[in-house]
């Protein structure tokens, strides 16, 4: 199956 | 003192819609080169980040940078006391914590003016790094709202698909599967109308359709939207918004598990 990701996996905080 | 003038108040109008039922509410970020708001929803799926420059006013100043946190839907309600060709003028003192918003008839003989509480927020602002994305497809903004609508009826997820010859949408569910293939326009009047595809790579992802389609509330902002996709990244949707400025929405992929 398929999960969703999160975008703060991929862009960090500033 | 910020204080910004425009003609239309019916594109803040499309804005709103186009971002308020992913955000409930966003700090936008005025300096002198204009607005800019930047905002993940709850869920940290997607993100919204909106540029509108300052030459695409009418009028602009702003003498201090100024962060004005806003409750969208208190926003959109006062959106919706103007007409679509209403002037709009909003202004803010230095340190305000209110937002005045005045409409004015273009023959100035209705003028109305609200008065908006500002928030406080914590501001959360994602580095997004610089990305050369493998595929950069551009199509009608209703063409890829209409297939985002159909396939979401047979689905939750939708794969995108591109390669040179073009981009497929996919999706399954409990009913069966579908696809809608687009080729590249080989002829096209206007560059709006036709699909084209920028490509060093083929890319397959696969996305959340409830988020596709709520970005599409966004295609009345521009004729045209465009998608970056590179592989395990997320990706972007763009709306140029004549003029003024653009937003793009930026969307986790569903992965593996």
């Amino acid at each position: 199956g398929m999960k969703q990701s999160s975008l703060t996996s991929f862009f960090k905080t500033k | 003192m910020f204080e910004a003038r425009l003609l239309k108040s019916g594109q803040l109008k499309k804005i709103l819609e186009a971002i308020k039922e992913l955000l409930k509410e966003a700090t936008f970020d005025c300096s002198d080169s204009g607005i800019q708001l930047q905002a993940m929803d709850d869920a940290h799926v997607s993100l919204v980040s909106m540029c509108l420059k300052s030459t695409g006013f009418d009028k602009f100043r702003c003498d201090r940078n100024l962060s004005m946190g806003i409750n969208l839907e208190s926003m959109v309600k006062i959106m919706k006391c103007c007409s679509n060709d209403d002037i709009m003028t909003i202004k803010a003192q230095d340190n305000a914590d209110t937002l005045t918003i005045m409409f004015e008839t273009k023959n100035q003989e209705k003028m109305s003016d609200y008065e908006m509480k500002l928030m406080n927020l914590d501001q959360e602002h994602l580095g997004i790094p610089e990305t050369n994305y493998s595929c950069i497809i551009k199509m009608p903004s209703s063409e890829f709202a209409r297939i985002c609508r159909d396939l979401s009826q047979f689905g939750d997820s939708l794969v995108i698909a591109c390669t040179k010859e073009g981009v497929k949408f996919s999706t399954s569910g409990d009913i069966g599967s579908a696809n809608v293939k687009l080729s590249q326009t080989s002829t096209f009047d206007k560059e709006e109308e036709g699909v084209t595809i920028e490509m060093t790579q083929a890319v397959c992802l696969t996305f959340a359709c409830r988020y596709l389609n709520l970005f599409c509330k966004a295609t009345p902002l521009s004729t045209q939207v465009i998608l970056s996709m590179s592989g395990d990244v997320p990706l972007v949707v763009e709306y140029q918004i004549e003029e003024l400025g653009c937003i793009r929405y930026y969307l986790a992929p569903k992965i593996e598990e």
